[in-house]
């Protein structure tokens, strides 16, 4: 644990003496190691270290009795900061439907989330409506209808060769027609570095003006994370991101990465596969889970 | 440009981070950088364009040890099954698999063990009429083992060359689910000798340190031949290959370049080096 490893750091430096800063930037090397086996991105873990030293020094972790549990506690509590706040809100405002739009890397759970969110959504007394914005993945059509079906959750598609942007304001209309108050976007799985795609993602936004723009991503992506992060957030500018498969034994330092490179909120977390395993992020939970 | 007596420190920092960005890990990154600075010290290379040889080699040379071709039976059916955790591309890669090897002039059988999540037998059964090939798959929630089982019975009837099993992604915390599949590989064994002859565990590019705790994970359950590596096409260079190969002495043997039935390599371990660094 990090702690073991400060500690034995400290014993280390503590045998000549007192602490010094200096040996308190060594005890630092632990805390940067812990981060990047957590998968947080090197160039945040230098930026976050460079700020806790700063905080170990100026709170006289020299003096402690325990210096490496305080910097622990220091270490935890900028996490939790950085990550911060507690998530679980939805902007209702401004729109009727309000639109809900899914997007991210292939694989990285928008169809099961969009699921989660009904599930979610019908607790909060709303009525939820999916469309089926995949057009490319085999079966990715029939993939969110039989979601919908066992919720009970209405699914608009078009499998008549369309595009996803006029699917996605046709789908919109179907549901102003029908009353229902969210409309939830599944979009296609795209790499950030298709051009064409990216594109296609800014259209529908433009075309349905979403009230909440989700970047869902896989808790165990790895350094990657900033890079898909940055572009899917400068094309779109997200509204928060939805972090998944944290029922894994992942670490989850992309949710810093992530966080620290967009300025955008983790809202929800997937814990699993079935659509009642959806909860409100949690950055103290969060944080213990990234230091191990 | 010569390096002077020393190695500059920005270099080994730039390297360092490159390493490190390409999800090398801490671990693994300063063991290549000690043994950058100890031939360095032994003078087998003088300027950044040596370093960067050097080391292009040194890491191609520490994949390439069990490159081994996929595995054929003689005058039987061979069994490959796929696994790994969720949404990693393991349908997707048995749909390129296969048009590998019918363009190859083999007789494929799939066999459709993902029975429990939302759409995926239609899924691969698309993926079997796009590449011209039969499948064996049952109703929506039915037992995998007895899906498997019946897979390999018709494949033997059906004299086929590659019988190719496809799996739920499974999270390797869940136990049940890894029983599951040390169930699926008995079947296959009980019906087919020496079955299955191929385990691939597909991995995601993107994943970082997560997948050497996946690959060790699964060859606990189901003793893995090979890994997939899929979504190369992306920016993530998978560099935790080099920890996985530390703890589980298993090769790349494909790597996955787009979601085509075509996007599917041979892995290549100058190659994958080369473009770890571009
Ligand atoms: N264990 C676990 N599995 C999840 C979670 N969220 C999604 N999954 C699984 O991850 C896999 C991929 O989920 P999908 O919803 O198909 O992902 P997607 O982003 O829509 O994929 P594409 O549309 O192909 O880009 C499926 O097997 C899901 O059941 C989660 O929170 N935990
Ligand atoms: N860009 C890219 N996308 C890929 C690649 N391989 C698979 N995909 C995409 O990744 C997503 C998930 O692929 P699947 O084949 O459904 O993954 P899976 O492992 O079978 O998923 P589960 O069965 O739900 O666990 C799909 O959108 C695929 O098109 C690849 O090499 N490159
Ligand atoms: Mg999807
Ligand atoms: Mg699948």
């Amino acid at each position: 644990s990090l702690t073991k490893n400060l500690q034995g750091a400290f014993s280390f430096f503590r045998k000549r003496g007192h602490l010094t800063e200096d040996n308190i930037k060594e005890g630092m090397r632990e805390v940067r190691k812990a981060l990047l086996e957590a998968d947080v991105n090197i160039k945040v873990v230098k930026d976050f270290i460079k700020k806790v030293t700063e905080r170990a020094i100026g709170e006289d972790t020299l003096k402690s009795v325990r210096p490496e549990q305080q910097i622990v506690k220091i270490v935890q509590d900028e996490l939790e900061e950085l990550m911060g706040p507690v998530g679980g809100y939805i902007n209702f405002s401004g729109g009727s439907p309000t639109v809900i739009m899914m997007a991210g890397l292939q694989g990285s759970g928008k169809t099961t989330t969009c699921a989660k969110m009904c599930k979610y959504l019908v607790k909060k007394g709303k009525k939820p409506f999916l469309v089926a914005a995949d057009l490319q993945r085999p079966a990715a059509i029939d993939q969110l209808e039989v979601l919908g079906k066992d919720l009970g959750i209405p699914v608009y598609s078009e499998r008549d060769g369309g595009r996803a942007p006029k699917v996605c304001q046709r789908g919109v209309k179907e549901a102003q027609r029908l009353g229902m108050d969210v409309v939830i976007l599944d979009t296609a799985g795209r790499l950030h570095v298709d051009e064409a795609l990216m594109e296609e993602l800014q259209e529908i936004r433009d075309k349905t003006k979403p009230q909440e723009t989700f970047l869902v991503c896989d808790a165990m992506t790895g350094q990657d994370a900033v890079q898909s992060a940055r572009e899917f957030n400068s094309r779109l500018e997200l509204s928060g991101v939805i972090l998944t498969k944290l029922d894994g034994d992942a670490r989850g330092g992309a949710a810093l990465s992530i966080k620290t490179v967009t300025g955008k909120p983790i809202k929800f977390v997937g814990v699993g596969e079935k659509t009642s395993d959806f909860d409100e992020f949690h950055p103290d939970r969060m944080a213990s889970r990234i230091l191990g | 440009l010569s390096m002077g007596r020393k190695l500059d420190e920005d270099l080994l920092d730039d390297l360092e981070e490159k390493l490190l960005t390409a999800d090398m890990g801490p671990t693994t990154a300063m063991s290549v950088m000690d043994s950058v600075k100890d031939a360095y010290k032994k003078k087998e290379f003088e300027d950044p364009e040596g370093l960067y040889e050097h080391l292009k080699r040194d890491l191609a040379s520490r994949l390439q040890q069990n490159v081994t071709p996929l595995a054929s039976v003689e005058g039987g059916v061979t069994v490959i099954l796929v696994v790994g955790v969720n949404g990693t591309g393991k349908t997707t890669s048995i749909a390129k698999l296969t048009h590998l090897l019918t363009s190859e002039g083999k007789k494929v059988l799939l066999a459709a063990c993902d029975t429990f999540r939302a759409a995926a037998v239609e899924q691969l059964d698309l993926w079997a009429t796009r590449t011209g090939v039969e499948i064996v798959k049952h109703s929506s929630g039915a037992d995998p083992a007895a899906v498997a089982f019946d897979a390999a019975e018709a494949a033997v009837a059906r004299k086929v060359d590659y019988l190719i099993v496809d799996t739920a992604g499974r999270l390797h915390t869940k136990e049940n689910l890894m029983k599951e599949l040390e169930k699926i590989g008995k079947v296959l064994r009980g019906k087919i000798d020496t079955a299955p002859h191929e385990v691939l565990l597909v991995l995601d590019a993107t994943t970082g340190q997560n997948a050497i705790i996946q690959a060790q994970a699964f060859n606990e359950s189901v003793p893995l031949t090979g890994l997939i590596l899929s979504k190369l096409d992306g920016t993530a260079k998978a560099g935790v290959i080099f920890g996985i190969q530390n703890e589980v002495d298993v090769p790349v043997k494909f790597i996955g370049l787009g979601e085509k039935q075509e996007d599917l390599e041979r892995f290549s371990a100058p190659q994958f080096v080369e473009a770890m660094f571009e």
